[in-house]
C-alpha cells in the first residue's frame, strides 16, 4: 500500500482487506486542523467533525477477486457508493468494463458546485451544521477565481494472472538468491567471500539505487532495492534520464512486493522547472492463486520523448501477465496548461499518435475500448489480454 | 560510486514496523484508491493554509488515520513536491 502527500493533494492506495474509505474523516479532518485548508461543514475550528472541502474526490477499483473477504463498506461497490454519497454533494460512480469479466469501479464527485458556492460566513470560515449535513465539494469561493486545469494525468495498469517464470522474483526466497548471486559477485571483484545482504560502504550503484549499511535499511528493503533492479522496474524511469529519482521498495516475507518512486520534474524545452511531483507505485501479489500486480504513475506520457504505451509495454513485460487493463486520466486542459509546451496542432497530432499507438502492444490483443468524457477529464479505459 | 545532487528525495524508514512484517495471509491483490484534491495546483492554495500545506502536516499526524484504514508507514521519502509513504499490508 502507499500514500502520496503533495501540497494539495493526497493519493492512498491500500490492498488486501483495508478499511480505505474508514479513514476519509480523519483525513478531511487533518487538512483541516493540521494544513489550515477551509472547511464548510460545521461552525469552528474546534468541532471534531470539522472536514476539509475538498474540491475533487476520486475514489476507483477493480473488482475485487475474493469480495466476500472485504471489510467495512468494501463488502460491495453499492456499500461503498452509499458510504460516499452519505459524506459528499454532487458524487457520481460507474462501472467500466464487462459485467462478466474483469472491470473497474470510479466514484467521481463533481466540481460544478464551485460554480454555486455557498455564501461565506462572517464569523469563521465554516458554516452551520445545520445547513449542510454532507460535505460540499468543488467549492472555490476561499480560493477566489476558477479552477485551473492543470496538466493532471494519471496512468494506471491492473495486471492478472501474472507469468509464474517472472512472479518468482517478488518471492524472499528467491530475491535473498539474486542478493547473494549480486553480492557475491561483487564480493569476489574485491576479494570478500560475504554473502550479507547489506553492504558495509552505504556506496549506492551507477543507477542510484543504494544498498544501505544495516543499519539504514531493512532486510525488506534492502532486498526490494535487490528487486527493483532484477525485475528492470528501476529502468521504467531510469536515474539516466530522471537523475533525482528514487525508489522505495520493499519485499515482503514470504512473498510480494510494494515499491514507490519519487521522480522530480525535469526541465521543459523552456529550461524552466515545473513545480510538481511526480511519482510511480508499483504492488505485487505474486502467488498463483491470486496473482496481481498493478503500477500507476503521473509522470506525464511523452516526458523526454517516451510514449504511454511504452512504458506500458516496458512494465508489463515485467510481469506477463495473462490480462491486464489500463486506465488513463487525463485533464482537458493538460494539452493546453503543460508547462514549456504550446498547445499547437502538431502537439495534438503527436498526442493523437501516441494514443493510437496504445492500441498495440506487442504480445497483446486491445478488447476493450471504453471512454468517458467527463465535465473536466477524459478517461480511457482499455483492457487487454495475451495473444 | 554515484553522487546524488542537493535535491535529491531522502528516504526514512521506520524500523519498528518494516522488520517483521509477514504477508503469508495475504490474498487479495486489486487496491482501493483514493485521490482527494484540496486545491487546483500546489502553487494555487488558498489563504489561510500553511505554507507547503498537506506537506506541512507531521507524518505523526497521519497514523491514526492510517490505523483506522489498517495500515502503517514502513517508510517514507521526503522530496520538494511529494512525500511517498511505502505501508504495510
Amino acid at each position: 500500500s502507499s500514500m502520496f502527500v503533495f501540497p494539495h493533494k493526497i493519493i492512498l492506495k491500500t490492498c488486501g482487506t483495508t478499511t480505505l474509505l474508514l479513514g476519509l474523516d480523519l483525513m478531511l479532518r487533518i487538512a483541516a486542523v493540521e494544513a489550515g485548508f477551509p472547511f464548510h461543514n460545521v461552525a469552528s475550528l474546534e468541532d471534531p467533525k470539522v472536514a476539509a472541502t475538498p474540491l475533487r474526490v476520486f475514489y476507483s477499483r477493480k473488482n475485487f477477486l475474493f469480495p466476500q473477504k472485504q471489510r467495512g463498506p468494501h463488502k460491495s461497490w453499492r456499500d461503498e457508493v452509499t458510504f460516499l454519497d452519505n459524506m459528499f454533494e454532487n458524487g457520481s460512480a460507474y462501472m467500466v468494463g464487462k459485467m462478466n469479466g474483469d472491470h473497474w469501479y470510479l466514484y467521481i464527485t463533481s466540481p460544478t458546485s464551485s460554480l454555486t458556492p455557498p455564501r461565506t460566513p462572517t464569523s469563521s470560515r465554516g458554516v452551520s451544521p445545520s445547513r449542510r449535513s454532507k460535505i460540499p465539494t468543488g467549492i472555490v469561493a476561499p480560493f477566489g477565481g476558477v479552477i485551473e486545469n492543470n496538466a493532471d494525468e494519471t496512468l494506471e495498469i491492473l495486471m492478472t494472472d501474472l507469468d509464474p517464470e517472472n512472479a518468482k522474483k517478488f518471492y524472499l526466497e528467491e530475491a535473498t538468491a539474486i542478493a547473494k548471486e549480486k553480492l557475491f559477485s561483487k564480493s569476489e571483484a574485491n576479494g570478500d567471500a560475504s554473502f550479507d545482504v547489506f553492504s558495509s560502504s552505504g556506496d549506492c550503484d551507477a543507477d542510484g539505487q543504494a544498498i544501505l549499511p544495516e543499519a539504514l535499511t531493512t532486510e525488506g528493503h534492502a532486498l526490494g532495492t535487490v528487486v527493483s533492479e532484477a525485475c528492470g522496474l528501476s529502468a521504467v524511469y531510469p536515474t539516466s534520464t530522471y537523475p533525482d529519482a528514487r525508489i522505495d521498495a520493499y519485499q515482503f516475507s514470504p512473498c510480494g512486493f510494494s515499491a514507490n518512486g519519487v521522480v522530480p520534474p525535469v526541465a521543459g524545452a523552456d529550461g524552466t522547472i515545473p513545480k510538481s511531483g511526480h511519482y510511480f507505485t508499483v504492488h505485487v501479489t505474486p502467488e498463483p492463486q491470486c496473482s496481481f500486480a498493478s503500477f500507476e504513475t503521473n509522470v506525464p506520457g511523452g516526458q523526454n520523448g517516451r510514449q504511454t504505451a511504452e512504458v506500458i509495454e516496458q512494465v508489463v513485460n515485467i510481469f506477463r501477465p495473462g490480462r491486464f487493463s489500463v486506465t488513463l486520466f487525463e485533464a482537458k486542459g493538460a494539452l493546453a496548461t503543460t508547462p514549456g509546451e504550446d498547445a499547437d496542432d502538431s502537439r495534438r497530432s503527436w498526442g493523437a499518435a501516441a494514443k493510437q499507438r496504445m492500441e498495440r502492444i506487442n504480445g497483446y490483443r486491445r478488447v476493450d475500448r471504453i471512454v468517458h468524457d467527463f465535465e473536466d477529464y477524459d478517461l480511457v479505459f482499455r483492457y487487454y489480454e495475451r495473444e | 560510486t554515484f553522487s546524488p545532487s542537493e535535491g535529491t528525495p531522502y528516504l526514512t524508514i521506520n524500523h519498528d514496523v518494516a522488520a517483521d512484517l509477514d504477508s503469508t495471509n495475504a490474498f487479495e491483490g486489486p487496491e482501493k484508491l483514493l485521490e482527494v484534491w484540496f486545491a487546483p495546483s500546489a502553487k494555487a492554495l488558498p489563504a489561510g493554509v500553511k505554507e507547503g500545506g498537506l506537506k506541512a502536516v507531521n507524518p505523526d499526524s497521519w497514523t491514526p488515520m492510517l490505523d483506522l484504514v489498517h495500515c502503517k508507514v514502513l517508510s517514507i521519502i521526503n522530496s520538494e513536491n511529494v512525500d511517498s509513504y511505502l505501508l504495510s499490508e
